[in-house]
């Protein structure tokens, strides 16, 4: 048997221009984060109770793409989701379509342990957050001037910004616009073709 | 998307998940991140979380699959992570972290980057972006 080990992420798919301070922000939350989840471990909490407490820190901190600081919906709201699995017995729970929980991965461990369920989304989460007496804030509370700027952009560009790869039809080359010109059909503001295999 | 994947002392592996989706989604659009064998999933073996463009994951059941070669190719936990971002993402990018029973950590991406930190009871840490 090993010891223990641990693991954090705050996202794939980076700007490649993102700024030497923004980078060295992401770097501190995520040591911080790691500093929690060992200091945990050493103290003998187990796996789940270490997840949970870690990517709890990480929704708090408005610094990534969950909790405060959640990506926008096209009608500039946050409807944030989360799911939590225990390997021991592959127990697991999960939640989508949350607008006032201030902790997703909270309330899909609650679901987890204290629901029949592995998974309740939109209205039936809410008002299980609210029978589980989670903490509930306004929608507000996770909307950042950042991401209200990144909304705008992404409007403007009339894609969705989940990379930085997406193909800018016309500007580029014409291979580009040409595949994109043959099949313009768009799925989530992307020509199909990123979908192809679909 | 922000992800967190542990094993404790006594072996036992988990994994959690948690985002706000894509910028400019359209409301009521469910990722990867709560699917259960897509963006989040932990057994006996190991935990894992992934990340990126949803879609792409969903239909690659990622997180399970590296699970899965684990189980039945019997791949040691970095090349089931190197085999599944090789050949499960089709064009997706994406990116994960996993842990096993052994106290391994271990970590995959097809993108340019991938925010991440990993550690383990030996005194290996490392905090990476690129």
């Amino acid at each position: 048997m090993g010891g223990w080990a641990i693991a954090v992420h705050g996202g794939a798919g980076v700007d490649p221009n993102l700024p030497p301070e923004r980078q060295e922000q992401a770097k501190q939350l995520l040591n911080r984060c790691l500093n929690l989840g060992i200091s945990a471990l050493r103290s003998n909490f187990s796996a789940i109770d270490v997840v949970e407490l870690v990517v709890r820190e990480l929704e708090t901190d408005p610094l990534f793409n969950s909790g405060r600081g959640s990506a926008l919906t096209t009608k500039g709201t946050v409807e944030m989701e989360a799911s939590i699995m225990d390997g021991p017995k592959r127990r697991c729970g999960a939640v989508s379509g949350l607008t006032t929980v201030k902790n997703p991965i909270s309330l899909a461990r609650l679901v987890m342990e204290k629901s029949p369920h592995s998974y309740i989304a939109f209205s039936g989460a809410e008002e299980f957050a609210k029978e589980q007496g989670v903490e509930l804030v306004e929608n507000e509370y996770f909307v950042t001037e950042e991401n209200l700027g990144m909304l705008k952009l992404a409007k403007e560009a009339n894609t969705i910004l989940f990379d930085y790869r997406i193909p800018t039809v016309g500007l580029e080359s014409c291979s580009v616009g040409a595949a994109a010109m043959d099949n313009p059909l768009l799925m989530n503001g992307l020509p199909i073709r990123v979908y192809a295999p679909e | 998307t922000v992800g967190c994947v542990v094993v404790d002392r006594e072996g036992r592996c988990a994994a959690a998940t948690s985002t706000g989706g894509l910028m400019n989604k359209m409301s009521g659009r469910i990722g990867d991140s709560p699917l259960i064998g897509a963006g989040t999933y932990a057994c006996e073996l190991c935990g894992v979380s992934c990340t990126g463009e949803g879609e792409a994951i969903i239909r690659g059941t990622l997180a399970r699959d590296v699970a899965a070669v684990m189980e039945y190719k019997g791949l040691e936990l970095q090349e089931a992570v190197d085999f599944v971002i090789k050949e499960r993402l089709d064009e997706g990018k994406a990116g994960l972290i996993a842990v096993s029973n052994k106290g391994e950590v271990a970590f995959g991406f097809n993108c340019n980057g991938m925010f991440r930190g990993c550690a383990t009871e030996d005194g290996f840490m490392e905090v990476a972006i690129w």
